[in-house]
């Protein structure tokens, strides 16, 4: 999905 | 990333070792919850899954599967290796009341209804309360031993600094991550307690913490 953030913190 | 979000990953990782050295060095798993392990290892296992979806950079690569390693790790020695030292008579807390209002809310409140992403949703909300059985178990003995109290001020005190990086985040970058914010919230309220009891009884005073 292109809306979703990319989940860079761990 | 900016310097609470590095701090605050800095803390998590000194948390897991201090625990691990603990274990190790005395060769004793007594007073550590186990299940509380057993549930940072569901939420990394959840949460890191993207690890064969999408490559961020060399460090998030390195710490997801460092952090993967030490939470298998700590499992297998309270488990495995020193399972005869393990208080399993004190670490009675019933997971399923975790786990089934957990389960349930990541299906209800997620951004995609896709297994992956309901993975990483259950992971947060996972974690925000996979302390509570450590919690309990001092709750229950009355008392933690210092290296037990340092483990989980260094865990406090990653999840302060990473609410101090999403404040710092949104006046930066704007970002506002509603998921994360929430349960990190959350989970850091159930350490204040804790924090109070650390400051005034371990820093002050020697040795055990006894609950008054």
């Amino acid at each position: 999905d292109e809306d979703l953030q990319t989940k860079d913190e761990l | 990333m900016n310097i609470f979000r590095l701090a605050g990953d800095v803390c998590h990782l000194v948390a897991i070792i201090i625990l691990l050295l603990k274990i190790w060095r005395s060769r004793s798993c007594a007073g550590i919850s186990g299940k509380s392990q057993v549930l940072f290892a569901i939420v990394f296992t959840t949460r890191y899954l993207d690890l064969f979806t999408v490559f961020i950079s060399p460090y998030n690569t390195i710490m997801k599967v460092v952090f993967l390693a030490l939470s298998y790790a700590t499992v297998y020695l309270i488990y495995m290796r020193f399972r005869n030292t393990f208080n399993s008579e004190n670490d009675s807390f019933r997971l399923e009341f975790l786990l089934v209002p957990v389960i349930g809310l990541s299906f209800l409140e997620n951004y995609a209804f896709t297994p992956l992403e309901i993975l990483w949703t259950f992971s947060i909300f996972l974690e925000s309360v996979a302390i509570m059985p450590q919690l309990f178990m001092i709750t229950k003995t009355g008392e933690a031993e210092s290296i037990t109290t340092h483990y989980l001020f260094f865990l406090g005190l990653y999840r302060a600094l990473y609410i101090a990086n999403w404040v710092w985040r949104y006046h930066t970058e704007g970002f506002f991550d509603q998921i994360a914010v929430v349960s990190g919230v959350v989970q850091t309220i159930f350490y204040i307690d804790f924090f109070y009891l650390y400051v005034t009884k371990v820093l002050r005073g020697r040795g055990k913490m006894t609950l008054p």
